[in-house]
């Protein structure tokens, strides 16, 4: 996180706030709970409260605004710069102008105006843009949905430095952006793509292509907007074209950059009783077209011919995979099965039935 | 997956880069900054800043991934101080 140059900030705890027009883009009510939520954003982690005012000056005034609003920093039409702030002040600081051009909604086509709004807001109080991608005070728009939205741990330590902590018993804590080579990185679901390899881990995901050192971070959003953050498992069927997305008991089918009608459906289409509540991991067998479903210490087997569980499953993991007992993610590559459990991945030979060498998880990112 | 380059126009590029320092990196206008010969470039300064703040590849020149970000919505307060 980064302050506001000179660490202005309010001399109270007590703010007021005014909404002194409307976008005709959004019903009233939708623009009034957004804010709404996205002043309790910083609320809830500090010892800030906002009262709303009306009819009279407020220490944040918000408004939608067209091009020049005489303030010298003209908006510019749609897309581009979607709003501003003024850090902490009399008059015109702490305002938050927005760019009336911008296709606000409540949702995530468009900007989503309570994301924007939660972003401005932290330049009301006092921080300034964070260089951590993950941030809300991260310069550039990413849609996260605002029913799954939890204020990320860069933007608490930032407003906790200039305002302290929150007067509640727990104090809360945020998403940490994952950094590749961070040893004690661990993974919700792993899937190839393409020839790529996509390693998911809360909202984000690491994109690693095989031909390039680097690797990617990117919001699953980013790609998939329809997707929820916190997969629990993920694999690709290459004979179709398709990766397949599990979460809690449903999953999604995503063909490129769309997700196909009629998804998410229930996880028990697939075969799974109803005792199964989640998928942990999944890889398929692009050889015997095969899909092998992980959950707690068992796993099913899927004919994708067939579109049917094999009959004599579940088995134990330990029967059949040697001392890998849970399994968080896993993917077939170059004939080989790698099983993520923790910092740790297996490497498997499905030919042998044993695993061959033991590595660390972030092993595929040449740290 | 991935998606191709597009092929841009030289002048617009120059324009966009010129246009995103000045509004988030504080770049003086100037009616030729990319001609200056004496000491560095300030153009190139500042994108090698903006470069550093995004963890993108520090060239000072205008590469796709550069681009990429100076495309991207954004907020409209400047990332340093004015």
């Amino acid at each position: 996180y980064v302050f506001t140059p000179g660490n202005p900030k309010w001399k109270r705890n007590n703010l007021t706030y005014r909404i002194l027009n409307y976008t005709p883009k959004m019903r009233r009510a939708d623009v009034d709970e957004a804010i709404r939520k996205a002043l309790s954003v910083w609320s809830n982690v500090t010892p800030l409260t906002f009262q709303k005012v009306e009819d009279k000056e407020a220490d944040i005034m918000i408004s939608f605004a067209y091009r020049d609003h005489r303030d010298n920093s003209p908006f510019d039409g749609p897309n581009g710069q979607l709003a501003h702030a003024f850090q902490p002040g009399e008059g015109i600081g702490g305002d938050v102008h927005m760019d009336e051009e911008e296709a606000w909604t409540k949702d995530g086509r468009g900007y989503n105006l309570f994301i924007v709004l939660a972003h401005e807001l932290g330049h009301s109080l006092g921080l300034s843009h964070s260089n951590d991608p993950g941030a809300l005070m991260y310069p550039t728009y990413s849609y996260t949905d605002p029913n799954e939205f939890l204020l990320p741990q860069d933007d608490i330590d930032g407003i906790q430095a200039i305002y302290g902590q929150s007067n509640t018993a727990v104090q809360p804590t945020g998403p940490v952006t994952p950094e590749a080579c961070d040893p004690n990185l661990t993974f919700d679901a792993i899937t190839t793509l393409r020839g790529e390899l996509f390693f998911f881990k809360g909202r984000y995901m690491l994109r690693k292509h095989p031909a390039r050192t680097e690797t990617e971070l990117n919001f699953i959003s980013l790609f998939w907007p329809k997707l929820p953050s916190g997969i629990q498992a993920a694999y690709e069927n290459v004979e179709r074209d398709e990766i397949l997305i599990f979460k809690e008991d449903k999953y999604w089918v995503i063909e490129g950059y769309d997700v196909l009608p009629g998804y998410p459906k229930p996880i028990y289409g697939l075969g799974f009783p109803k005792t199964v509540k989640r998928v942990n991991a999944a890889y398929n067998d692009e050889a015997t077209g095969k899909t092998y479903f992980f959950v707690a210490d068992r796993y099913w087997r899927y004919d994708e011919k067939k579109k049917s569980m094999d009959h004599g499953y579940p088995r134990k993991i330990v029967s059949d995979f040697g001392k890998i007992g849970r399994v968080d993610a896993a993917f077939q590559k170059d004939g080989y099965v790698y099983f993520f459990h923790g910092t740790t991945q297996f490497q498997f030979d499905p030919r042998a039935k044993r695993i061959v060498r033991q590595m660390k998880s972030t092993s595929w990112f040449n740290c | 997956f991935p998606v191709a380059p597009e092929v841009e126009d030289e002048g617009k590029t120059l324009q966009l880069v010129e246009s995103y320092l000045q509004n988030f990196y504080n770049l003086q206008k100037d009616r030729h900054p990319h001609l200056r010969s004496h000491g560095e470039n300030p153009l190139n300064t500042k994108l090698k800043e903006m470069q550093l703040f995004f963890g993108l590849e520090v060239t000072g020149k205008p590469d796709l991934d550069t681009l990429e970000v100076m495309k991207k919505p954004r907020c409209g307060v400047p990332d340093v101080d004015q």
